[in-house]
């Protein structure tokens, strides 16, 4: 059984690519067939590991079903990693999804099914999902098995937590009964400051269980290893951010992934 | 004459809402009449000064020009500075406003020309714009004289810097020709790292003049302040972030506003 998971927030720069790109990729190194799908304009997902976006057909294109065979196979990069890249033209996708004939929420889902229907079952499937509650992530949590919420700990992060929550409560009631909180990740830890640790312990307060017990500490090797096209662990395997990251990988194998 | 900064940058997390909150809080006391108007569904420019989000009518609504006095008056925090707070539901604003009967790229402008003429004429306006290029960040285009770029010293933010730049084209050419760069801000510096450095002198040598000389370094009082619904001069004032936005005030007054 595949494990989709969304890993969304609307709040900007909490995290949601590096997560992607480092579990996604530590995963991979532990045998688990596993995709990323990056659903942002930005393309960060994409450029971190080293690829640019795509053209002839863009992902927008596929999601719109406007070329003749909508499959876009991935690229792989690392053995047992695949990427699905991003196009600067999902910017469109919020005024013209709405204007396809078929359900506009559906569109990664119809990708996803086309895509299993041709190649090896995936272990691991990331959606990336850019920072607003648009159209795209609602993709993402229309398609997805589970969501997985990174959280800065820092005060607007803190405060964008409840209306993440409630999205999730809503697209569980409309359009995906089974969508599972994976789990929120508390992310750019200073242990130094008195704020990361007050937001932690809100966080914990509040969800409780269902918050991973491994936090991501703040770690320039995480910001640097983007730049190098690598996932942390192939850039610099002894940082605090490559530690972080196994020990989240073997948290989530733990609980039976 | 009214400048009106939209401050704007579809990467998230690059310190938009920081730089509007304190920026505008010191031009202030620098006795400027000075108006902040947070475009953004997630209230962070509302909150970071203390206030609730909009309600009876909401910000949306009056963008909508759906209530009977579609003004919404602004509420004043320090001395010199007011808000227009925003409401969640501007996350609707993308679909809804295309949907309305005038331009609904003139939405933000209709409003500021609606509320000029009830209150003394302000010396700035900022508009606190949400981590996308959609509906939202085009009135802020289309309604501002000036776009200012906040962008951190990383890697995705300098990639997203290329798309930004080519949406203001894209402005300057279809909706607002009189648009100016009123300059691109590189925050959260942190001098420890080369990463920082490089991304500095990457932007500097691309993008000149249109960088200010001030550059805000990463400060966990900045991050802590709006948890205190303070700008950072009244939370902390001998802090090094407190001390950067006022270098920038300078700057901004000596360039001739
Ligand atoms: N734990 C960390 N320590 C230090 N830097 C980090 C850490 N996690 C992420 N970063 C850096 O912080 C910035 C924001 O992270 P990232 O881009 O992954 O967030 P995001 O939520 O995907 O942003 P967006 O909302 O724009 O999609 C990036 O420059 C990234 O390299
Ligand atoms: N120079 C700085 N030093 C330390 N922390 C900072 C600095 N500037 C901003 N922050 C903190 O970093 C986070 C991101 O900043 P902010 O929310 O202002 O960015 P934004 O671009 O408005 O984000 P969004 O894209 O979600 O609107 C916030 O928690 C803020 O308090
Ligand atoms: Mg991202
Ligand atoms: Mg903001």
């Amino acid at each position: 059984q595949t494990k989709i998971i969304a890993v969304a927030n609307q709040k900007g720069g909490v995290g949601k690519t590096t997560t992607v790109i480092n579990l996604a990729a530590n995963l991979a190194t532990s045998e688990k067939r596993t995709l990323i799908v990056d659903l942002d304009p930005q393309c960060n997902a994409s450029s971190g590991l080293g690829f640019e976006p795509t053209e002839e057909p863009t992902l927008l294109e596929v999601l719109l079903e406007e070329s003749d065979d909508p499959t876009l196979l991935p690229f792989e990069t690392i053995p047992g990693l695949e990427v699905i890249t991003g196009s600067p033209d999902l910017v469109g996708a919020e005024k013209l999804l709405p204007e396809g004939k078929k359900d506009p929420l559906k569109a990664v889902d119809r990708m996803l099914n086309r895509l299993q229907s041709r190649v090896d079952p995936y272990d691991f499937i990331f959606l990336d999902c850019p920072p607003s509650l648009g159209m795209l992530t609602l993709n993402a949590f229309t398609a997805a098995t589970d969501l997985m919420i990174p959280v800065q700990a820092e005060y607007f992060a803190l405060e964008g937590l409840t209306s993440i929550m409630e999205s999730l409560e809503v697209a569980q009631t409309r359009m995906n009964k089974g969508l599972n909180l994976y789990g929120i990740l508390i992310t750019m830890m200073d242990l130094r400051t008195n704020l990361s640790r007050q937001v932690e312990s809100e966080i914990r307060k509040h969800y409780g269980k269902k918050v991973f017990k491994t936090t991501i500490p703040r770690n320039v090797r995480l910001s640097e290893a983007p730049s190098h096209a690598l996932p942390v662990t192939l850039y610099d395997f002894w940082s605090n951010g490559a530690k972080a990251y196994m020990e989240l990988t073997k948290e989530i194998m733990r609980n039976g992934s």
